[in-house]
């Protein structure tokens, strides 16, 4: 289990060094292991550092560069081991125009793999998507589903 | 093992039985403040097995009943169903042969919980089990729940470990 | 000082539900002490109730729900006693684009007695603005000023 | 008291003085990811006295000081300045007959922090007593930080009397 361990931290490791520049145009993120001689128990930290800045604490981060580190090492740790699905709550709320077109094109590469489901107000989101579903109060306080085709957005 | 279908009843605000297909690709939920988008994420967290109130908004798990609205009374019940299609036998070995399992979940005012997968009881722990190793749960690092996108950032050291030992 | 206290809850408490009904076209939201009999000490609860909805605990509400009560009630705080600016850093984030024009319309009265400064990245925000600034990093990890002229956008 | 201008010097990503006038009504700040709005924010609340390092993001209150950039090195100094119009007389007694109140902070590598008033050195007590009543400070109820909106949802009864307590 410690080989395991060593074996997948090494994978996303790597696959999130991949996706981190492709969102970014650069930088450089990766996994560290506090105790790295103590595999089965060590805490791990993450490290981000956006292109063109020197390396700081992920604390000091801004609101859109710390979701798009997330969603970089959620999407690393998908292609180490699949999910079947995947459901994002408005995790596109925090970016601007531009990260998130890059957030949407990265989403339709992994949708031939895994199904997602975004709830989303941004249009940018919701013109990517295959299939669009609305929900609504007509009635008020009893949510219900408005089966929308995509040609009528 | 892909979603096929999702069907709420009684669960938050979706008074009345909904059922959503997930086709293939990209399925974006879409409606203003309040129309219960998030109820959805809630109500496939809950039928995957979480146990805690605080993480579906509530005070006391009784909150996830439908309760009532302007023309509505409350309701009794609360129940979830989460079917999956099983085309590649992803499923443990006793499921094997269902090219279909389903789980559903249940919730009385009484405080009486019911679990079922593929319409016959079972209990949590059975839920738990199916899952195991398929990468879906009330916790998998692919649900990333409203105002949640940052909690990997803001978590400990030794919280991060477990979505690593997820995967490995 | 037990006088002065009553007196703001009470008026907080009547604009906290004037606002409140003017965001959400209706419904009721008040505060509560929690020990009547001890204003110097009791806790204060928040109480919403969006229109047509059952009235429930505050922490069922949604997103955009919660985000429209605090401004609610940051507002009324404001009209019982003004604060010579506000600062809101993407308030907007969570809300709709029905409800971004309420929160907008808002801040647009109020701000003939007050300074508003908005982070946003919502194009319905900025076309309201009187002012827009634009801050960049032409010099990676460097931030300065752009004068964005209103007309330019 | 009405904000006129704002200079930012060393901190964060602000390396160069930056300097920001506030005409009346309502002024949006817009920008991409990362460029420094929410620093703006962090430099308001630190010139008004915020003590906590965490508040700001940071882990010790010397992050706020420019850390360097690809070309830059990290300087040695953080200084924010606000700078009040005073026109109807609503600061203290001993400012009364200033047209106009400037509040400055620095912060030196060192550890060592000045404040100043108009220039001349003072405590942060002092700071904290010049705007006692104005609703002026960096716990106002009128500032609300990236993804903070919720805070007075999601805080305690006994903290919310706080803001109460404010107005009265
Ligand atoms: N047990 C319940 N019975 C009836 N209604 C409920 C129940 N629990 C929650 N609700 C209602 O559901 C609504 C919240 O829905 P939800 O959080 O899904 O909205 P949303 O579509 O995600 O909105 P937003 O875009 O603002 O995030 C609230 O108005 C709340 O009152
Ligand atoms: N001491 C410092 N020295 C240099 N750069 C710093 C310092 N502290 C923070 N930063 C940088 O400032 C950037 C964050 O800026 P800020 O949070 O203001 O962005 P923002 O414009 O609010 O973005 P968003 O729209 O994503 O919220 C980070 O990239 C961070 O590295
Ligand atoms: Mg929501
Ligand atoms: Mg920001």
């Amino acid at each position: 289990s410690r080989v395991r361990f060593l074996k997948a931290f090494e994978e996303v490791n790597d696959k999130f060094q991949e996706i981190y520049t492709k969102f970014f145009d650069g930088g450089k993120a990766g996994l560290k292991m506090l105790e790295e001689d103590n595999p089965l128990d060590t805490g791990i930290d993450i490290v981000a550092q956006p292109k063109g800045k020197r390396l700081q604490s992920i604390t000091l981060l801004s609101g859109g560069e710390k979701a798009l580190t997330v969603l970089s090492l959620i999407f690393s740790l998908f292609l180490v081991k699949p999910s079947p699905f995947f459901l994002l709550d408005e995790a596109d709320a925090p970016l601007d125009d531009a990260n998130t077109l890059r957030f949407v094109k990265l989403v339709k590469v992994l949708s031939e793999k895994s199904q997602f489901l975004l709830m989303t107000h941004n249009k940018n989101t919701m013109e990517l998507a295959d299939t669009l579903y609305g929900i609504t109060m007509q009635e008020p306080g009893v949510s219900s589903l408005l089966s929308v085709n995509l040609n009528e957005v | 093992m892909k979603i096929k279908k999702l069907e709420i009843l009684g669960f938050k605000s979706f008074a009345e039985k909904t059922s959503f297909t997930f086709p293939p690709g990209v399925t974006a939920i879409v409606g203003p403040n309040g129309c219960g988008k998030s109820n959805i994420v809630d109500a496939i967290k809950w039928v995957l097995g979480e146990q805690g109130a605080k993480t579906l908004r509530g005070r006391a798990m009784e909150d996830v009943i439908f309760n009532g609205s302007e023309k509505r009374k409350p309701t009794g019940m609360a129940e979830v169903t989460l079917t999956f299609s099983n085309e590649n036998g992803a499923a443990p070995r006793q499921y094997s042969e269902f090219s279909e399992i389903s789980v559903r979940r249940r919730l009385y005012r009484s405080g009486d919980s019911e679990y079922y997968i593929n319409n016959s009881p079972c209990r949590l722990k059975d839920i738990t089990e199916l899952f195991l190793d398929t990468g879906i749960g009330s916790k998998a690092y692919s649900i990333i729940g409203q105002n949640h996108i940052n909690w990997l950032i803001n978590s400990k050291p030794e919280e991060r470990r477990f979505v690593l030992e997820e995967v490995a």
